[in-house]
């Protein structure tokens, strides 16, 4: 058995546990920090049979894969806001990061 | 050195707790949530030396086997409660499912 | 790869991270709770090339070491306080516990 250890942005945990759902794969998910811009995020924990690991790995690349966003930044609330024009701007979403660990035993009580 | 981690229902953590603490056995805590219920459990983490395993396994075994309580189920809000019986029903409850992985080191500073 | 997966007091917890981020150390902090004192700590996975863990050991050590703190406990609410002399008292903090586990495969979707 595998623990694959997935660690994702905030809003693609939800998305991501429902495709592990549909695809029938047991998960648990813990709120996690990012260490470098200390946005929550979300660790989730999956563990598989060895064979399952690529169906693991696949869903998350499905849901997860890096991608550009339109966004309309939010205008700094100094500026009079209506002579204050703010243009949609590509920014980059989503990505995960994903660890598999070894699991010597597993045991259900 | 093995980590043991022990996803527990949320009744059943504080419990489990005082039990390895009463086995002399160092541990953590963090909140997790069920992917399939959505519901809050516990992720426990105990790092022990590879012969304490099995007594680790025996404290989960005792603790949060799996068993039934009569629950009362609450009456649906919009009913006119008086007329409303509800039966005690059945229920399993408790359950864990554990990992134990290699610790290939450990240090305390 | 390595998982480093370090348990330390809540307080050491956002120096650690910056000090992690100063050597280009990337990481993960997710909030736990301590099994014996019940009190909040903090759980930090750093996934490292194998040649970095005695890098992350030794900021841990810098920043996390056990060290005496004089601290003046708080008066007991019952006593008249006026009359209620505090001298400061050694304490020992600090310290954490490192947990260095085998990574079989790490992947960035
Ligand atoms: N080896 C590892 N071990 C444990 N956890 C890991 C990890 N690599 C990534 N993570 C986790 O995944 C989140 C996203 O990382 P990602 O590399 O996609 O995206 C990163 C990366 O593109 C960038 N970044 C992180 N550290 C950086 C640094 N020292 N210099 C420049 N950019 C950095 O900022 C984004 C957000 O980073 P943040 O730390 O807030 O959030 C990180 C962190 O929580
Ligand atoms: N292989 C694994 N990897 C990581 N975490 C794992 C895991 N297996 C179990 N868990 C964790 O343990 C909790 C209890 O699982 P259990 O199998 O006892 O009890 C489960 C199981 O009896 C049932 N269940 C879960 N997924 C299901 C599915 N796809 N179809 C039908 N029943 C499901 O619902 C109960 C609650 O599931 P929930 O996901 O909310 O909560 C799960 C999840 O947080
Ligand atoms: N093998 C292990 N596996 C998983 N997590 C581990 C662990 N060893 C330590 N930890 C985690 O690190 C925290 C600090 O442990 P430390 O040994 O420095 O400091 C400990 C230790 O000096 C003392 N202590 C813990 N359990 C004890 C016991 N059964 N009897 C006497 N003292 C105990 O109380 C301090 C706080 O313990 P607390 O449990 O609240 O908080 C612990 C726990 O969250």
């Amino acid at each position: 058995m595998k623990l694959v250890l997935t660690i994702v942005q905030e809003k693609d945990a939800n998305r991501l546990i429902d495709a592990l759902n549909e695809a029938n794969i047991h998960a648990t998910m813990l709120a996690s920090t990012g260490g470098f811009l200390r946005e929550g995020n979300a660790t989730i924990l999956t563990g598989v049979e060895d064979h399952l690991v690529e169906t693991v790995l696949g869903v998350i690349g499905r849901v997860c894969h890096r991608r550009e966003q339109l966004m309309t930044p939010i205008p700094p609330v100094v500026e009079p806001v209506d002579s204050y024009v703010t243009y949609p701007v590509k920014v980059e979403v989503g990505g995960a990061i994903v660890f598999v660990l070894n699991i010597e035993r597993m045991e259900r009580v």
